[in-house]
């Protein structure tokens, strides 16, 4: 949820209330990372360069469900519907356009939440690999979460052959949304 | 006077998750 104020704060204050947002979807991300089979037995270090190469992009997939492309609006969990124009004056112009095209595309493969849930973990594990120690471990886990998502998807839709190839090469564009946008400014007023 | 702390989402990010790993230590 998150409450993006009404016209009358100025919008630092507007900002400051957003950027709080991130924080519990944060750590929602790290509690699912934990959840993953195998991901625990990565080692710490590896746990943890992964989310943070990876958590962004996370993000970006759940954030999905808050856009609605055809209206241009987004919805936050507290039931607050922003439309872009409005949304734009955060200065995050060009992460919501980003947005809106991905989440258009990932959309329209109508993924279930299970499998919406076990393709957030192989973007999780696919992550920059710049800082992880034991690359074949992780590489590994992306094998088997890979092969586990093909499975769930072909054994579900059969008859859509191109379904899965679609869905991996939403990997790419989620790397270019954090090579693009994660280094977007947050703003915490400190009492 | 307020002060802020203005620092880029990655590192917010990065923040969070090493506190949580040093939390659960």
């Amino acid at each position: 949820s998150c409450p993006v104020a009404p016209a009358s704060r100025s919008s630092q204050e507007v900002w400051e209330s957003f950027s709080q947002c991130f924080t519990p979807a944060v750590k929602e991300v790290v509690e699912f990372a934990k959840s993953i089979p195998g991901f625990q037995s990565l080692s710490q270090h590896d746990q943890v360069m992964l989310l943070k190469s990876g958590t962004f992009q996370v993000l970006m997939v759940r954030f999905c469900s808050l856009f609605d492309p055809k209206e241009r609006t987004v919805t936050f969990l507290n039931g607050q519907t922003y439309s872009l124009a409005s949304l734009r004056a955060l200065g995050m112009g060009s992460l919501l356009d980003a947005m809106f095209e991905f989440s258009e595309k990932l959309g329209s493969l109508c993924l279930e939440p299970d499998e919406m849930a076990l393709f957030m973990a192989v973007v999780l594990v696919s992550a920059d690999r710049s800082g992880i120690v034991e690359v074949a471990a992780v590489e590994k886990l992306q094998e088997n979460l890979i092969k586990a998502l093909r499975s769930l998807i072909t054994s579900r839709r059969p008859e859509d052959s191109t379904l899965f190839s679609k869905l991996l090469l939403r990997l790419p564009d989620l790397r270019t949304l954090n090579n693009h946008h994660s280094d977007k400014l947050l703003a915490f007023r400190i009492d | 006077t307020k002060t802020h702390r203005v620092m880029t989402l990655a590192d917010h990010i990065s923040h969070i998750i090493t506190q949580d790993f040093a939390r659960n230590q």
